[in-house]
């Protein structure tokens, strides 16, 4: 009953028109809310003098107070449907902008977004986040994250196996750790996870959240050696980056094999060769 | 091998972290990016030779790769009336692919697998934050998307993917014969 934007009741996703970051995820029929948004952490400036004086930049990640939302959702999304693929096309704001789609017959949602150029004008660094969450998802502030695409470890934020941790005064890059291909939650019953399509920062900094970085650009040196801004520009402007992220969601048991082998189809692609026709030729005789 | 050798000792370069997370310096990071094409290209020749060998359609004077595809840019798939595209599956089990391939809008395709059954295609509208990347040269308004099914192991599969005449169009266009098994 009731339509779904992109794909079925089975695994499919329906935008919420009035607040296009919210979304009803459908999973074998279930209807779970799902809120995706993208978000950014202002750069700390500094003059790296002393430690609480440290700049982000290259080889640090330090956020100045909570990510600030981005999208002014001025325009309505737009939904593409046909019998290969259904999408919906989402514009956040001029540099931000997204595609959520699901192939047919396929087990996951792909949210291919597109950052940049990120604007420079007020001159403050922007750190871009996009952040998934599943209200009411109780995963006990652990998730888990892969290593170089193998086995998964386990994090808990604010602790350390090693060591006891005092207050984390950095508590947001100190719970951020390196995703190679995956990050997960689990409820013990399902298994909620986001596979990156490249190395991206990330955590989960609340219960049923997943927030992965995207793209930065900052205009100070951290002092760490590299001496220039982390602020890559292409044709005049800051650098626009592209990417997908892929969702997937269901029973724990089953979940583990969607993610391995479509970690592998993502990470591992085939290589495309064309070969131009410069008559046009029927199939037969082409065979 | 020395063709390949190239790419190696690229690969070889790229393991270092800052190639891997782009914290280098820019004339690194533009050093490292020369470094690359230049070994994906000469790997290119290679597997061109290889697959012309194997693969029908291919000729080795007419092979191309598009590396701008994630940007939506293809030159082939922009301006021939017919091509032929080849994938080739690195994995060592079969693999199903949807392929997206930028189009000049309003045109028609069709595509026709090995088997010489025609799939079943979709035309779908770029995003427009995706017209206005800087630096994007390319008349692609749309994508060509269809589904390859069972790529081999360690395989490839040839499409022959047809522009259809000016009088088509995507609207009148019925919905692309379907191929056996899609019905089933």
């Amino acid at each position: 009953g009731g339509p779904v934007d992109v794909g079925d009741r089975r695994l499919g996703i329906t935008i919420d028109e009035s607040d296009p970051k919210r979304f009803v995820l459908y999973v074998d029929n279930e209807e779970i809310p799902l809120i995706q948004e993208f978000l950014y952490y202002k750069s700390m400036v500094g003059d790296n003098s002393v430690d609480y004086k440290r700049a982000s930049g290259a080889y640090i990640f330090r956020p100045d107070g909570e990510p600030l939302p981005l999208c002014d959702n001025q325009i309505k999304p737009r939904r593409v449907s046909g019998p290969v693929v259904q999408e919906i096309h989402r514009e956040c704001n001029e540099w931000v902008s997204q595609v959520i789609r699901k192939y047919n017959g396929d087990d996951n949602i792909e949210f291919e977004w597109l950052v940049g150029p990120i604007p420079n004008d007020d001159k403050i660094g922007k750190e871009v986040i996009s952040r998934f969450r599943i209200p009411f998802y109780k995963n006990n502030q652990t998730f888990y994250t892969d290593s170089n695409g193998r086995e998964m470890l386990k994090r808990i934020l604010n602790y350390r196996p090693s060591f006891s941790l005092k207050e984390n005064v950095e508590n947001v890059s100190g719970n951020y750790y390196p995703i190679t291909s995956r990050i997960s939650l689990t409820d013990q019953q399902t298994r909620f996870s986001i596979l990156n399509d490249r190395s991206q920062g990330g955590s989960s900094l609340q219960d049923g959240e997943i927030e992965l970085m995207v793209h930065r650009r900052i205009f100070y040196d951290d002092a760490f050696g590299v001496n220039e801004a982390l602020n890559e520009t292409a044709f005049g402007v800051g650098l626009v980056a592209r990417g997908s992220h892929y969702l997937t969601l269901g029973s724990v048991d089953k979940q583990f094999v969607v993610e391995r082998l479509l970690s592998q189809r993502k990470l591992i692609q085939p290589q495309y060769f064309f070969a131009e026709k410069q008559s046009v030729v029927s199939y037969e005789e082409l065979k | 091998e020395p063709k390949i050798t190239v790419l190696r000792e690229t690969m070889g370069v790229m393991q270092h972290h800052d190639a891997i997370t782009g914290t280098e310096k820019q004339h690194v990071a533009n050093d490292y990016a020369r470094l690359l094409n230049e070994a994906i290209e000469e790997c290119k020749e290679a597997s061109c030779s290889i697959l012309s060998g194997l693969a029908t359609g291919i000729e080795t004077t007419g092979c191309k790769t598009c590396h701008l595809l994630n940007i939506s840019q293809c030159e082939v798939s922009e301006h021939s009336e017919q091509f032929v595209l080849t994938l080739y599956n690195p994995l060592s089990r079969p693999v199903t692919e949807f392929v997206r391939l930028p189009i000049a809008a309003e045109t028609a395709y069709t595509v026709v697998d090995p088997s010489g059954q025609s799939l079943t295609v979709q035309f779908v509208p770029l995003p427009n934050a995706v017209l206005r990347i800087p630096g994007r040269k390319s008349s692609a308004t749309a994508e060509l998307v269809f589904q390859a099914k069972d790529l081999p192991p360690l395989g490839y599969k040839s499409y022959l993917i047809t522009k259809q005449s000016s009088s088509y169009d995507i609207k009148s266009l019925p919905r692309a014969k379907r191929s056996a098994e899609s019905e089933t």
